[in-house]
Formats: structure tokens, sequence, C-alpha cells
């Protein structure tokens, strides 16, 4: 466990005052090394162990706990607070306000546009799924199939434009006073120019209140290249990271809310519609910190 | 550049760590490779002209490239000794988890080995995701394998056993079973994956001849979790590495080779169906430190 772990290298802190600059290097060392087995990218694991060294040094040592606790009890509260308050809320414009899903080939997003959308219904809005996927084979077959079984309506479209499908989704949802539109767009590679100024143009004309970013749970140092990538060429409002119901320790979640500085909103916890929890800081903490 | 120099000094050797790691080759491999590099650097003749980097590199072309390594009792590497398609029909069966690219792998593979002059049979062993079948129609297409299908939440099993008789009966080169995406920690669904190598080796006690795991090249070290939970049920002989066309450079398959011996097969460059090369350790390893 954690503090057994710590308990191994800070043991030389009992009886010590102070924390000091000495005594807590080998133990952020450690720190780290338990970061970057946990998939953690690098330069985040840097920032963070450099904000614990910061934050432990010249504190006291507690009477009532070990130094090896304390220090698990400072690393895991800076872990909850660099991975962001609790779950904010979806952002919504005016009706049909749109939300736009992204992200690389095999994220989730198809089947997070689902969820989202059996959330949305849930708490008494009307969604409209958009098919804007026109390259994967049967993507659009893949969503029509998740709407009806939701008895939600999936706008589709033979047009091979994501741009001119999200136009025309827009008009059809005012039409039929639906009040949120939830696009499914294509997996891209970060490193394609075409897909990605496709994307920029997507965005451009969908105009959403929120762009989320929808990110493999299991996603080890590329987390930070891809997203500071998508971040920087359009405007991510926000992060769903999917797959969480398997062993992976999630340390995706601390490189992605560091680059971004955008919120986690939701994450993915199974292959069903429900499947779909809010996002709680504490928990992925310990979920990293193993 | 800083790749080219030939001295090893503190600095130099944190910039040489940092690649490895930002590679996810994982903390204790990139320990181990740290401590033999400094020792053999210490220790090289004066006339030896090969950079730190240069070390590095062959360590890990050595790892990558060791095929003798008969692995774990559920991992039968393919060794020199045993050729492919020395089986009528040889039988490659891909698992792996959610959206790491086995459909789109399928359909590669068809295509690679159709070049041969192999006739390929596709088993829609996915009968579980919404639109699985409708997608593996249009890969099955593209690669030219004949593609036998059941309806959607039919038994894999079954499926699998069908296809085995129907490429046995008509003489046919190569079945390529493709199996629905899953987590490692879910057990029923790794019975499920069991059972279906099971029914493989019903028919033939030598099938499946290949079981490829298929990984994301962005995944982390969860990729270790993975390929010791799925070659725990269903044997494995090699891995396929999707999505190196990005940024991710797939180094948690130095890990599995050093565990469990898994050789990397081949390498997914791109969506295209043409997109799918047989591994090279040297090209691989180069671009870790690009
Ligand atoms: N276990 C688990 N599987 C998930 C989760 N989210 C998605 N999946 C599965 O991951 C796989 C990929 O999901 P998709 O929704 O097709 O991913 P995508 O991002 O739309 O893929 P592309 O459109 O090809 O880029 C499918 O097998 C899904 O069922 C999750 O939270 N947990
Ligand atoms: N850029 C790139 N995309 C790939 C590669 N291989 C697969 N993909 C994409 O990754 C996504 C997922 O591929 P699938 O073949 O559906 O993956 P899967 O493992 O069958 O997914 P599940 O059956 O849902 O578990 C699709 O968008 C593919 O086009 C690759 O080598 N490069
Ligand atoms: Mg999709
Ligand atoms: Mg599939």
């Amino acid at each position: 466990q954690l503090t057994d772990r710590f308990e191994k290298f800070v043991r030389n802190l009992r009886g010590q005052g102070k924390l000091t600059e000495k005594n807590v290097q080998d133990t952020v060392r450690q720190v780290r090394r338990i970061m970057l087995e946990a998939d953690v990218s690098l330069p985040a694991a840097k920032a963070f162990v450099k904000t614990i060294q910061e934050k432990s040094l010249g504190q006291d040592v507690l009477k009532s706990i070990t130094p090896g606790q304390q220090m698990v009890k400072i690393i895991h509260d800076e872990l909850a607070a660099f991975l962001g308050g609790q779950a904010e809320p979806i952002r919504f414009g005016k009706s049909p306000s749109t939300i736009l899903m992204v992200g690389l080939n095999g994220a989730g997003k198809t089947t997070t546009c689902a969820k989202l959308a059996l959330h949305l219904k849930r708490s008494g809005r009307q969604p409209l799924l958009v098919a804007a996927d026109t390259k994967r084979p049967a993507a659009i077959e893949q969503l029509v199939l998740l709407g009806k079984q939701l008895d939600i309506p999936v706008f589709t479209s033979d047009d091979k434009n994501p741009v001119r499908i999200a136009k025309d989704a827009r008009k059809h949802a005012q039409k039929e006073s639906l009040d949120c539109i939830i696009i499914d767009s294509a997996g891209r590679m970060h490193v394609d120019g075409e897909l990605m100024d496709e994307l920029k143009r997507l965005q451009s004309i969908a105009n959403p209140p929120e762009t989320l970013l929808v990110v493999d749970g299991m996603t080890g140092q590329d987390a930070v290249r891809s997203a500071k990538a998508f971040s920087e060429r359009i405007d991510i409002t926000g992060l769903i990271l999917t797959k969480l119901d398997g062993d992976a320790r999630g340390g995706a979640a601390l490189s992605i809310r560091w680059i971004t500085d955008k919120p986690i909103k939701f994450v993915g916890v199974g292959e069903k519609p429900a499947d779909l929890d809010a996002f709680h800081p504490d928990r992925m903490a310990g979920r990293i910190l193993g | 550049a800083i790749f080219k120099s030939g001295k090893l000094d503190e600095d130099s050797i944190e910039e040489l760590e940092d690649a490895l790691l930002e590679a996810d080759i994982g903390v204790s491999i990139v320990d181990d490779l740290i401590e033999k590099l400094k020792d053999e650097f210490a220790n090289r003749k004066k006339d030896k002209n090969l950079s730190p980097a240069e070390i590095l590199k062959s360590h890990l072309i050595t790892i990558l490239n060791n095929r003798h390594h008969t692995g774990t009792e559920s991992c039968q590497v393919l060794t020199p000794n045993t050729t492919r398609f020395s089986h009528k029909p040889w039988v490659i069966l891909l698992v792996g988890v959610n959206g790491s690219g086995k459909t789109t792998t399928a359909g590669k593979l068809a295509y690679y080995y159709g070049l041969q002059g192999k006739k390929s049979v596709i088993a829609a062993c996915d009968t579980f995701r919404a639109a699985a079948v409708e997608q593996i129609e249009v890969w099955a297409q593209r690669g030219g394998a004949r593609l036998v299908k059941q309806k959607s939440g039919a038994d894999p099993a079954s499926v699998a056993y069908d296809a085995y008789k129907s490429t046995q009966a008509r003489s046919e080169d190569l079945l390529i079973v493709d199996t629905a995406g899953r987590l490692q920690s879910k057990r029923n669904l790794m019975e499920e994956l069991g059972k279906v190598a099971r029914v493989l080796r019903k028919h033939d006690p030598t099938a499946p001849h290949e079981v490829l795991l298929v990984i994301d090249a962005t995944t982390g070290q969860n990729g270790l979790s993975q390929a010791r939970g799925f070659t725990s049920v269903a044997g494995g002989t090699g891995l396929i590495i999707t999505k190196l066309d990005g940024t991710a450079r797939g180094g948690v398959v130095v890990p599995i080779q050093s565990e469990l011996g898994l050789p990397v097969e081949f390498i997914g460059l791109g969506e295209g169906v043409d997109d799918l090369h047989p591994f090279d350790a040297k090209v691989f390893v180069n671009a870790i430190f690009e």
C-alpha cells in the first residue's frame, strides 16, 4: 500500500521536527516513480513533484501521525487539487445548444455520445444525436442503433461533409424543437493536418458552447501530446476519460487536466449507455496513487 | 542532436532517460537500461565510437528481436522452426481491449496475405457491439476476404466453429478471427474469449496458430496487464501495435516482451487497408530517439 511504501523512505524522518530538503528528496523521487507507473505523462509528473516538494518543505511533522502518513496526505490532497474541483456541469447556450465530441481513434466518442444523450434525456432535455463521422465503416449505423435503443433521435445524412451535416442537423433540431445537439465526430490523429483543419471548420460552423475531448483512460505518455495538440488547434471546454472500469491506473487524468487546464466532466465506466459517471477528483487521486 | 553526443554526463543521462520514459517503456525497464548503459559506457573500449544513444538502441533492439524466448506456458511464440501456413487453414485469433484496432487490423491482415496469394476468411466473432458486423463487412470486402457471420447476439464460439468448418471445407488458406473488445479485468468476458480459443482447438489441436494481442500505441503500462490477462485465457504468440502513425511510441511492448516473450509481429500505420507493416525493430527504436 502507498503508506507502507512511503514509510520505508521516510523512516529517518521520525524524531525530526521538520520535513527538510534532504529528507523530502528521496520521498519525492518515489512520488515521481509512482506517478510514472500510474501513466502520468513525464512533464505533468515533474510539475506535480515540484509542487509536492514545495508544499512539504518546512511543514512541521505532526505529532499525531507518522511522517510517512503525513507525506501521503500532502500528496493525496495536492493530487486531488491538481485534478480540479468537483465535476462541472455541461455548458449550454441558447437552444438548440451544441456539444461537440472529439478525440483520437477508438477513444470511445460514439459510445459516449449515446451515454451523454441518455444522461441529458434523464435530466429533462430533448437531445438530438448527430452522426457526423462519415469516414469510419458503419459509424453512422453504430450511432443510429444506439439512438434506437435509447429512443433518442439521430440525425443522419448522405452528405460526406461533416460541416454541412452539422448545419443541416441544427435546422432539423430547430424544426423538431429539440433543445440540445450532440455531434459525434470521426476519430482523428492530432498530427493529421487535414483532419484537424476539418475539425476546426466543423467547430466554427457548429459553434458549440461545449467541446469535449474524449480520452482513453489507459493512455500513457502520449496523453499530454495529444491533449495539447487538440486544445491548441480547437477550443476544448472539457474532458471525458473513458474505460475506467478496467484496471488502468488512469494517470492520463492528471496529464490532460494539467496540460489543458480544462475540467474533466465525466468518466466512462462501461460499454452500456448508463455507464457514465460524474468525475470525482478525490477518487481519481486514490486510483492514480494505487 | 543531443543523442548524437558521445558523452555521458548527468544532463545527457536525464535526456536519454526522459526519451525512454516518454516512449512508455516503463520505469523498471528504463532503470535497468540506464544502469547497463552507465556500466557499458564506463568500460567501453577507447576505439569504440558508440554514442550512449546507440548503446541504448542496441539493447532495445536485442530485447525486441528476441524470438527464441519461448515466453511462458501460455505464450508459444512462433519460432524460426514454425512456418506460417504450415497448417491449413492457418488460424489467427485477434484479441485486445476496446477500440484498440482489431476489426480494422483483421481487414488489413486479409489484404496483406492476399498480396501473397493467400485466400482469407474473416470470422465476425464480435456479436455484441453496435454495428460490429456491419463494420467488419466493409473491412472484409476491402481485404478481399470472405466473411462468416451470424446475427447479433449469437455465441462468438459458434461463429468461430462455423467459420473454421467452412474454411476447412473450402480449402481456404487463412482464417482471421475478430473478437469483441474487452477489458482483461472482466472475468466473464475473458472466459468467453477462452471458449472461442478452445472451440478452434477442438477442430485442430494446433489452432489457433497465432493469437495476436492488438494494442493501441498510446497505451501506457496497462498494456502489460493486458498482455498478462489475455495470454492467460487465450494463449499468446505475438503483438500488433496500432496507431503508430501518431506521436505515441508504443514502448510498452518492451516490458511485455521482456516479461512474457511476446514479439511484435505487425504495426498499424493508418486507417487504410494497406497500412499494416511487418515489425522492424530498428525503425521502431530509432523513432524513440527522434
Ligand atoms: N469497457 C468500456 N468500454 C468502452 C467505454 N467507452 C467506450 N467503450 C468501448 O470502446 C470501443 C470504442 O468505442 P467507440 O465509441 O466506437 O470509440 P470512438 O472514439 O467513437 O472510435 P472512432 O470513431 O473509431 O474514433 C467500443 O468497444 C466501446 O464499446 C468505457 O467506458 N468502458
Ligand atoms: N490512425 C490509425 N487509426 C487506426 C489504426 N488502426 C485502427 N485505427 C482506427 O481506430 C479506431 C478503432 O478501430 P476498430 O478496428 O474499430 O477497433 P476495435 O479494436 O475493433 O474496436 P472494438 O471492437 O470496439 O473493441 C477506428 O477509427 C480505426 O479506423 C491505425 O493503425 N492508425
Ligand atoms: Mg466513433
Ligand atoms: Mg472491433
